[in-house]
């Protein structure tokens, strides 16, 4: 564990825990992408599956069981409780485009060919692409509510800050996988744009609007 | 290694 890790953890734990709060307080999943929430729970459970065959430490197994549990918490809310709230027109990316290749590049590239590990896989390529609904849905209705922007910042920071993580643990470590690290710069790479607008507008206190 | 049977990161 390093600095740069368990700030990535952090901002990733921050990150699911805003979006349960938004929605819970606001009784409302309006500019929250569905789809891009089901991606996620998809990529959590393909990924943790090992919480039942390998044991890493208390912070990991806990670590684990939060992230399911938001992610299932968000969806009931979304689907179930403020269902009416959804807005379903807007969020129309279509997930067969981004599960079909990634189930496919799962079989052809990973480390091992057992279940557990093209499943492992599996869930690295598809986190790299699952906020693609969401950012469409942004851009589609043009803008974003501010704590959505700090939902979609700190979610995105995570990557970015296990980018260093992996930087650090090849050096002090003589550690890395290659998944994981060229997957991450993938997925920090789609949310640059978003950067860009939430340090110069969000940050100055005006709301995320697409320039028209 | 790059072949490390268990993922440690989340």
């Amino acid at each position: 564990m390093n600095i740069f890790r368990l700030s990535g953890d952090l901002s990733h734990l921050l990150a699911v825990i805003i979006l349960v709060l938004k929605i819970w307080t606001t009784r409302s999943c309006a500019g929250i992408s569905g789809k891009s929430q089901i991606l996620f729970a998809i990529v959590y459970v393909t990924r943790y599956l090992d919480l039942v065959t390998t044991f890493v430490s208390v912070y990991n197994t806990s670590m684990k069981v939060i992230f399911i549990g938001a992610s299932f918490a968000t969806i009931y809310l979304m689907y179930s409780k403020f269902k009416a709230t959804y807005d379903h027109n807007h969020d129309s990316f279509r997930i067969e485009f981004l599960l079909a290749p990634t189930v496919i590049l799962a079989l052809l590239i990973n480390q091992k060919f057992t279940v557990l590990e093209v499943l492992w896989t599996f869930s690295i390529y598809l986190e790299s692409v699952a906020i693609l609904p969401q950012l469409f849905m942004v851009s589609k209705t043009g803008e974003a509510e501010s704590i959505t922007s700090h939902y979609l910042f700190a979610l995105g920071s995570y990557r970015g800050l296990y980018l260093l993580n992996w930087i650090y643990r090849y050096y002090a470590e003589d550690h890395y996988e290659l998944i994981a690290i060229v997957s991450g710069i993938v997925q920090t790479v789609l949310y640059c744009d978003f950067f860009y607008l939430y340090i110069t507008k969000v940050l100055k206190g005006k709301k995320l609007q697409l320039p028209a | 290694s790059i072949f490390n049977d268990s993922h440690d990161e989340l």
